[in-house]
């Protein structure tokens, strides 16, 4: 564990807490995408299917459980909590997310480390986590909606993926034979995918506070 | 396992 990933994953955790508090406290889910927090429910469920099977660390297994929860409580409010599922943007949350889930369970069947059914999953998980921002950056586009999506929570989302290129330079540097071909590809392109949210969460955010100019 | 790869990062 190196400071890199540890602030990683920090900044990984505050910003699915964030918005899961920020979702709680305001009884509001307006301009967050349902399908983006699906998907993300679904890649942590995949990826941590050695949560039975392998014991790394009580912080890991700790981590995986939080991560699991958490996203699906958000997936749950979104759902069924009978005041914040009213504000929810069904009719401009329309991406067809099964294409991305298809899409990427066919490359997992394709490039994978090892052909088992944990391998294949896990692959799957790392490549719908690089796509899973798509759903909220058209949702983001129809809407112009910044209320809800509070700058913390992109903020956090970004410096997630910053320490973990930087995470992994670090450990190509310093570990023996580290590479982490299908993680760290999948990583530079979910980067660049969220350099393009941020860009329009930027524009959104500029826009929104144009028109609070006094009458 | 010997001879798999664990997966250490989240």
């Amino acid at each position: 564990m190196n400071v890199f990933r540890l602030a990683g994953d920090m900044t990984h955790l505050l910003s699915i807490l964030l918005l899961l508090l920020k979702i709680y406290a305001t009884k509001s889910c307006s301009g967050v995408s349902r399908k983006t927090q699906e998907l993300y429910a679904i890649v942590f469920i995949f990826r941590y299917l050695d949560l039975f099977t392998d014991f790394i660390s009580v912080y890991n297994t700790f981590m995986k459980v939080v991560f699991i929860a958490s996203s699906l409580a958000i997936v749950w409010c979104m759902r069924f909590h009978p005041v914040v599922r009213r504000s929810y943007d069904r009719e401009l949350d329309t991406f067809r997310y099964f294409f991305l889930v298809g899409a990427s369970f066919a490359l997992a069947l394709i490039w994978h480390e090892k052909f088992s059914v944990q391998e294949v999953f896990w692959a799957f998980s790392i490549y719908l986590e690089a796509v899973a921002i798509l759903p909220q950056l058209v949702l983001l586009q129809r809407s112009g909606n910044v209320d809800n999506l509070t700058g913390q929570y992109v903020f956090f989302l970004g410096a997630y993926r910053a320490f973990y290129i930087l995470n992994w330079i670090y450990r190509y540097l310093t570990e023996p034979r580290f590479t982490r071909w299908i993680a760290g590809t999948s990583g530079v392109v979910q980067t660049a995918l969220y350099a393009d949210f941020f860009y329009y969460y930027f524009i959104s955010w500029k826009n929104n506070s144009k028109l609070k100019l006094p009458a | 396992p010997l001879g798999q790869r664990i997966h250490d990062e989240l």
